[in-house]
């Protein structure tokens, strides 16, 4: 039974997509079946790994306004096991075209009822928003995974996102779970961060990820050659971090 | 007359809050009188000037809706020459509110029409989409500047960005200029960063302010004082980059 985790947080640029491509290639590379399905019209997951996005017939824009079926927009990745559903650019129109529709919080839902079952992992990337795109990705999920960037702003928006998550468990999704909080960018020579990493376990207690991803600048290099961190390089601190993200997340199951 | 800038830039955590923020208080200290739009319901340009954001009672959104004369939401901040309208979060919930009225693309524009000449610049800050809220300031704005982050994922957003322009500038806001690129986050000790720059460069020759912000630490202390770079460490390199880049805007006016 695959279990669906919606990686949000409305918050911009604080590790969404880096978590996403890179906790899902270790997942793959201990054997689990992992299909990420990118719902940002950004569409930086594809890109991450190699993915032509602009070459891709059908995406998850496709999917979501019925014309193919799920299974038509799965590509395969440059990794065993690991299998992506595209965005692109077209999916911020659809933002309004689903709006018009009765039930419009369930489209991606519906949608992915059919292959829930052939993979043992789905992760949804989300954009930097709180609007139907990512409402659709709550309401799918089994649990939300929440990047926070150990930075004032990141801190600032995490009641916004709780408050959203707590409105969908009361109504669009009541079996919603908080799968936890994974700290991203830490920087260990300031003191923002320490305080950060301090606030958060405060409040979160034993849903924040015991893995702390260090700000790396080989993680930012590893997507400009289209590979996940444990491919670009195996023995950096970021490629370790995930791995060892990835134990915890196996661990929780 | 004012001049409105729109701070765009669909990509998440690039620096559009940092770089409205640090911008518009330096050309504030150089006696301009500038005020700060913030159109994000994540609403960090308040706190990132320590303005309590909750306890705004009239706020961008109160303006959008027609409840309030924008005169009423403009707010002091802690430095001379330098204003806010804030945001808060039902701003997300208007973009559904805006959908349905017509000309929901002008409405910010008719809005700021009276105060206009009241400011020698007004800034927007942009939220990280290409929804309705950032389209609102590209219709008011005579020109955009685009913060770009010299890393991978926000070089690939760049022509999704630059496509909504030139859509803007067809038809909603023929006048519509580039102010010019920001280069932030720049860090001189990896060929990505070095990579990014010569590739921005040649697409956008002289449209790039030759003020390139380094990443520094400074920089994301600062808003969680509640202060601008300039008043929180002002001798830093990103002080110093932030105010040369407030004499290349009034060297360009
Ligand atoms: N731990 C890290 N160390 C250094 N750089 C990182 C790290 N994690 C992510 N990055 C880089 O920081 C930038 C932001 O990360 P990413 O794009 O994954 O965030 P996001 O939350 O998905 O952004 P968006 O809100 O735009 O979707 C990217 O350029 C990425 O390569
Ligand atoms: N030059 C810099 N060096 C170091 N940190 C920076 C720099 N510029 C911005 N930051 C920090 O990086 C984070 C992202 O910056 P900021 O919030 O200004 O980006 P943004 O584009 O406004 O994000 P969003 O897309 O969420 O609106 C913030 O925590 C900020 O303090
Ligand atoms: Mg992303
Ligand atoms: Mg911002």
């Amino acid at each position: 039974m695959g279990r669906v985790i919606s990686v949000s947080n409305q918050k911009g640029g604080v590790g969404k997509t880096t978590t996403t491509v890179n906790l899902s290639a270790f997942l793959a590379e201990k054997g689990r079946r992992v299909l990420i399905i990118d719902i940002d019209p950004q569409a930086n997951a594809g890109y991450g790994l190699g993915i032509n996005v602009e070459d891709a017939d059908n995406t998850l824009y496709e999917v979501l306004i019925g014309q193919v079926d799920i299974r038509q927009a799965i590509y395969k990745t440059g990794i065993d096991n690991l299998f992506i559903i595209p965005s692109n650019i077209h999916l911020s129109g659809a933002q309004m075209d689903l709006l018009d529709i009765e039930g419009r919080e369930f489209v991606l839902k519906k949608a992915i009822a059919p292959i829930r079952d052939d993979f043992d992992f789905i992760f949804i990337d989300c954009p930097p928003s709180l609007g139907v795109l990512t409402l659709n990705s709550l309401v799918a999920a089994d649990s939300v995974m929440i990047p926070l960037q150990c930075e004032y702003y990141a801190l600032e928006g995490l009641s916004q996102l709780l408050r959203i998550i707590s409105m969908v468990q009361e109504s669009l999704n009541r079996t919603l779970k908080i799968e936890g909080v994974v700290l991203t960018m830490f920087d260990s020579r300031t003191n923002l961060s320490q305080q950060v990493v301090s606030d958060v376990r405060d409040f979160f207690k034993d849903r924040v990820f015991k893995s702390i991803v260090p700000r790396n600048v080989r993680l930012s290099e590893a997507p400009s050659f289209g590979k996940p961190i444990g491919v670009y390089d195996r023995h950096c601190v970021g490629s370790e971090r995930y791995e060892s993200l990835a134990e915890e997340v196996l661990n929780n199951g």
